[in-house]
């Protein structure tokens, strides 16, 4: 554990409540890609299925545990709950094209073939590219409330944080996860729009809207 | 085979 992984890990926790508190005080959840939610869900489900074969510590359980229960969490509530809010038209991007790359992906590219790592494989590139509905109903939208934007803040930043933990870990534990790393960036470039758009309208006081 | 690869984060 270094503070750069911990800040990293702090503002996913920050990133997940924030979305479930913000439904869940507003009652809605327009400006929320559904499909998004789905797939950190699978994300989630497949990553720390491990959860019952390897304990690596108090910590990172009770985290998995945190993060499982939000996100399914999070599902009940767009789905179920507050269905009737949910911008389903806005939100039309097909994850199919994400998922099932992902999934041939983490076939090919694997550390080891067995069904624990393959899952853990596809999470981490499925991962990757979950926001991509998100970011899709936001350029379609043309716009997203101020607490979304600080939602989509703090989940980006939480990958930028681990890269930095990964360049501290490969100079003090010469620790290396190609797979991991090279997602990671993928993911956090993804981010870099936003966070261009975040820097220069959201914290100075003006709403998320594209031009 | 038993091999397995430790993953430590999240």
């Amino acid at each position: 554990m270094n503070i750069f992984r911990l800040c990293g890990d702090l503002s996913h926790l920050l990133a997940i409540l924030l979305l479930l508190v913000k439904i869940w005080k507003t009652r809605s959840c327009a400006g929320i890609s559904g499909k998004s939610q789905i797939l950190f869900a699978i994300v989630y489900t497949t990553r720390y299925l491990d959860l019952f074969t390897s304990f690596v510590s108090i910590y990172n359980s009770v985290m998995k545990i945190v993060f499982l229960s939000a996100s399914y969490g999070t599902l009940y509530l767009m789905f179920y709950k507050f269905k009737p809010t949910y911008d389903h038209n806005h939100d039309s991007f097909r994850i199919l094209y994400l998922i099932v790359p992902a999934l041939v992906l983490s076939f090919v590219i694997v550390h080891a073939y067995t069904l624990m790592e393959v899952l853990w494989t596809y999470s981490i590139y499925l991962e990757a590219v979950a926001i991509m509905p998100q970011l899709f109903m936001v350029s379609r939208t043309g716009e997203a409330e101020t607490i979304t934007s600080h939602y989509l803040f703090a989940l980006g930043s939480y990958r930028a944080l681990y890269i930095l933990n990964w360049i501290y870990r490969y100079y003090t534990e010469d620790f290396l996860d190609l797979i991991v790393i090279i997602a990671g960036i993928v993911q956090t470039i993804l981010y870099c729009d936003f966070f261009y758009l975040y820097i220069t309208k959201v914290l100075k006081g003006k709403r998320l809207s594209l031009p | 085979e038993s091999f397995k690869v430790q993953h430590d984060e999240l």
